[in-house]
């Protein structure tokens, strides 16, 4: 494992950690999209079939079982927990995000590495995790008052995918064949989403200011 | 091989 991979899988966990900060000891999920929480659920469900049938190393399992534990104890938070709840931005969190899934289904099972059940659900994931942050943009537009854990939480997101793109180029240099059209693209392009919220980002910490998106 | 290659990532 080289060091881009592992810090894009520390930002990673470090996004679910701040995120669960917030929920679980402010109780509020003020600016969170419930529907982005429910896509990346799917997406880890989808993508680790194979945590029972395929050992890779411990690291591997161990993280699975916590990205897979901590997505659905979101969605469980938001949808359940009595304080957790109120705080949730309903009307103002309204993307149509059961659309964003058949297109992406449809797209794996026409475009795949290899047409088995596994495999196109893993690609299935990866389409879907690439546009799964829409939801969270758009609330994030609607939302005033952005506080720093959602900032934080999205800004650790979108550093989480750059690094895998260093972690891809890396990799393509020094191991042989190491091509991966699918995942490579549709992390771009999950990158790319991105890159407004990072712009205004940097913006507001350059001038100590508030986040805040234009809408 | 190459199909744990792809998997190790997460």
């Amino acid at each position: 494992m080289n060091i881009f991979r592992l810090a894009g899988d520390m930002t990673h966990l470090a996004s679910v950690l701040v995120l669960l900060l917030k929920i679980h000891t402010i109780k509020s999920c003020a600016g969170i999209s419930l529907k982005t929480q429910e896509l990346f659920a799917i997406v880890f469900a989808s993508r680790y079939l194979d945590i029972f049938t395929d050992f890779i190393s411990l690291y591997n399992t161990l993280m699975k079982l916590i990205f897979l534990g901590s997505s659905f104890s979101i969605v469980w938070y938001i949808r359940r927990h009595k304080l957790v709840r109120r705080s949730y931005d309903k009307d103002q969190d309204t993307f149509r995000h059961y659309f964003l899934l058949l297109p992406c289904f449809i797209l794996a099972l026409l475009i795949n590495e290899k047409f088995t059940f596994k495999e196109v659900m893993w690609t299935f994931s990866l389409y879907l995790e690439a546009v799964a942050i829409l939801p969270q943009l758009v609330l994030l537009q609607r939302t005033k008052n952005i506080d720093n854990l959602t900032g934080q939480y999205v800004f650790l997101l979108g550093a989480y995918r750059g690094l895998y793109i260093l972690n891809w180029i890396y990799r393509y240099f020094t191991e042989p064949h190491y091509v991966h059209w699918i995942p490579w693209i549709s992390g771009l392009v999950q990158t790319l989403l991105y890159a407004d919220f990072f712009y205004y980002y940097f913006e507001s910490w350059k001038n100590n200011k508030k986040l805040q998106l234009p809408a | 091989d190459e199909a744990v290659e792809k998997h190790d990532e997460l």
